[in-house]
């Protein structure tokens, strides 16, 4: 069955925690 | 026109992203997907096709004149006509938008959404939440292939009519490319999901 | 060649990869990155620059003749010239290829190993050991610019002599490039890191 394959992905599940912290990161740089 | 060898496992969404785009280009393309050809978790160690794809990430192409790609974007590029490319500077640069869009902001919160109820990881309800709507494009060319193509699952497992009538122009664009016969061609009937599937403990 | 504005905090990465790109190309673009005209968390929530870029997101680019995108791949790609974007077929889906690939697998494991030393993510052990190398091309194109855009924190924070010795590949793709007149008009000197930044509780 496909999902046996998928299991196999390589997904960036945390990117949205990085794309806040990066978000975060350069409002507190930019004051 | 391209022509050659796609190596991947069955129902791979990223495959299908150039094999829709050959239907449309006319590439002649030969999908090798199962034993003896293929064996998922085997195939990948073989020195051999790792000398060709060092990465042994799937799917993978080598051209009939020996060209070999294996990332996806790449692989459903290079199968592809100008039409498909976006034809002038800005529609090819709204294709590489929406390729990036789509590999950026729709592939993880879909993924989070899909797996969990295929029982292939756990449950994060924070990041299900993050699910967006995408804009419906004109003209079909990979940002459109690319976005159903990762929207496939979504559609199958979890987007039931009453949580997905909120999205009309998503809804729009996806119907309107999985009946088209290029789509069609390669995706088979595609059957909605009728009710959102659960968490598979 | 395409001319246009630039709308990005200052030292985003992801912005630098049009930047160098139109070194080379010869495209104008001016940047807009701080007040008046740009103030991070305000500027891409006036209403007016929500219906160009309506998902607020940097940087974003506006030609001189209204065209509007905000990938950065796609800015990166609609001011640049054929010799960066690939000029045969093969050469093409190679950008393409090494985009995407640095997208997908350089930007998780670099963000996850250089953020907490940043102080703005947890650390996570076992994910910063995923750190990969990766080919050095021949002629520069927006492969390059974008893998070595992508790896400029790392170099500038944790990627510390003794450690990236294991990288040669890398560390020549990286440093011929930094030396490019064209490199180093966008990123000035780079500092590279003598000792690997710790995680900063």
């Amino acid at each position: 069955m496909a999902t046996n394959f998928l299991v196999h992905e390589k997904i960036w599940f945390d990117k949205f925690k990085y794309d806040d912290a990066e978000r975060r990161f350069y409002e507190q740089m930019n004051g | 026109m391209a022509a050659g060898t796609l190596y991947t496992y069955p129902e791979n969404w990223r495959a299908f992203k150039a094999l829709i785009a050959a239907q449309y280009s006319g590439a002649q393309v030969h999908v090798l997907s199962a034993p003896p050809h293929f064996h998922f978790g085997q195939t990948n160690r073989i020195p051999e096709f790792l000398r060709k794809f060092p990465a042994g990430k799937f799917p993978a192409f080598e051209g009939d004149d020996g060209f070999c790609v294996f990332e996806s974007n790449a692989i459903a590029y290079y199968v592809s006509n100008e039409e498909l490319q976006g034809s002038t500077p800005e529609a090819a640069a709204q294709v590489v938008h929406w390729v990036s869009f789509a590999d950026s902001d729709i592939v993880p919160p879909a993924s989070t959404w899909v797996f969990p109820t295929l029982g292939i990881m756990h449950h994060n309800k924070q990041a299900t939440e993050n699910m967006k709507t995408f804009m419906a494009g004109k003209q079909v060319t990979l940002a459109d292939i690319t976005v159903v193509c990762i929207l496939l699952w979504l559609y199958k497992q979890v987007l039931e009519p009453s949580f997905c009538q909120a999205f009309p122009n998503t809804n729009r664009l996806f119907l309107t490319c999985i009946n088209q016969p290029q789509f069609r061609a390669v995706l088979g009937e595609v059957k909605l999901c009728e009710k959102m599937a659960q968490f598979d403990a």
